[in-house]
This record gives structure tokens, sequence and C-alpha cells, in this order.
């Protein structure tokens, strides 16, 4: 493991420890898109349907056990804690389930490494991970004022792409065989959506004033 | 080579 791919699964942790910090603590999940959270928690049960018959490594299996558990209890506090569920912006999170599911999963059925369950599977993860962002960064646009949280949240996802990306390059070089075609793409394609959200966050860092984003 | 692919990636 290269020090690109350790800092790249480490942001990816803190930004999930970061919003289950936020909603248990502060009681609230405002500024949340639960269907961002949904769409991760399906990515992940569907990424990692190998968690219990290929073996990596211990890391690989307990970060994927974070990953499921972490994304799973996010999705459960904002729909059935009592408290949490009342702070969720429901009626401004309209962004559809279906709209970007359906897609993923035709563009998976025609492009993929192999013709087999678990393989589609994995393909559709990537393709639904790079674009599961998209009701958050709508939601954020609509309510325009975000707290440091929500900011911080999605900062670090962004970072974690980066970081991947990263990685990809320094693994292209160090290692034979490494040509991931499906996987950079569409991780490439989920970079580029935090690109504008990133160009905003840098320049109230820089100016230290509230992040706001433009009507 | 393959068990070193992309899919030890999380």
């Amino acid at each position: 493991m290269n020090i690109f791919r350790l800092a790249g699964d480490m942001t990816h942790l803190m930004s999930v420890i970061v919003l289950l910090l936020k909603i248990h603590t502060i009681k609230s999940c405002a500024g949340i898109s639960l269907k961002t959270q949904e769409l991760y928690a399906l990515v992940f049960a569907t990424r990692y349907l190998d968690i219990f018959t290929d073996f990596i490594s211990l890391y690989n299996t307990i970060m994927k056990l974070i990953f499921l558990a972490s994304s799973f209890s996010i999705v459960w506090y904002m729909r059935q804690h009592k408290i949490v569920r009342r702070s969720y912006d429901k009626d401004q999170d309209t962004f559809r389930h279906l709209f970007l599911i359906l897609p993923c999963l035709l563009l998976a059925l025609f492009i993929n490494e192999k013709f087999t369950f678990k393989e589609v599977m994995w393909t559709f993860s990537l393709f639904l991970e790079a674009v599961a962002i998209l009701p958050q960064l709508v939601l954020l646009q609509r309510t325009r004022n975000i707290d440091n949280l929500t900011g911080q949240y999605v900062f670090l996802l962004g970072a974690y792409r980066a970081l991947y990306i990263l990685n990809w390059i320094y693994r292209y070089f160090t290692e034979p065989h490494y040509v991931h075609w499906i996987t950079w793409i569409s991780g490439l394609v989920q970079t580029l959506l935090y690109a504008d959200f990133f160009y905003y966050y840098f320049n109230s860092w820089k100016n230290n004033v509230k992040l706001q984003l433009p009507a | 080579a393959e068990q070193f692919s992309v899919k030890d990636e999380l």
C-alpha cells in the first residue's frame, strides 16, 4: 500500500466519522442529503459482496466492515432516530434515487470486465459512487449557507477522491498489469463533480469567510 | 498479479 492510498482511505474514513459524530452529538442532520447517504449504503453493499468470499487483508476486511456499518447507521439515524429525523430537510432533498441507480445499472450490464453477478454489481457500485454525491451537492446549492461540518464532510470526500487518483498514477508506474479503465474513468468523473464545490470551499477558507455557494 | 489488482482497493 502506498502513501496516497492510505491517506485516501483515511480521509474517506474521517469524512464518515465527521458525519456520524455530527449527527450523534448535536442530534441533527440538517444540511445532509439522505438520498446521498442511501446511495452510499447501496454502493458499499454492492461493492463488498466479496467480503466473506475473498480475503485480501485484515485491513481490507475491517475497513469494509466499518464503511458498511457507518453508512447504514447514518441512514438509520436519519430515517429512524426520533430526534435526528426531525432535522432532516425533506422538502429540499428531492433528488430521485432511480435517476441515478437505473442508468448506472444499465451501464454496468454493458460495460464490465466479466459478465457475472459479482462483477456487474462491483462495476455498478463504481458508477453509482461517482454520482452519489449529486443529491448532496444539489441540497448544498439550495440551502446555500453551509455549516462547517457539512462543508468539511464534502471537502474530505473530495480529498479522498483526489488522493485515490494519485494512488492510481503511482500504482500504474510501480505495478505490472495495473490498468483499470472502468475504475479510473468513473473515479475521474466523481472527482470532477467536486471541482466546483472545491473552488468555493478554498475561496471561503482563503478569505476566512463563511462558505456560501452562489445562487 | 490479479490478486494485487484494483480489487484490493475500497
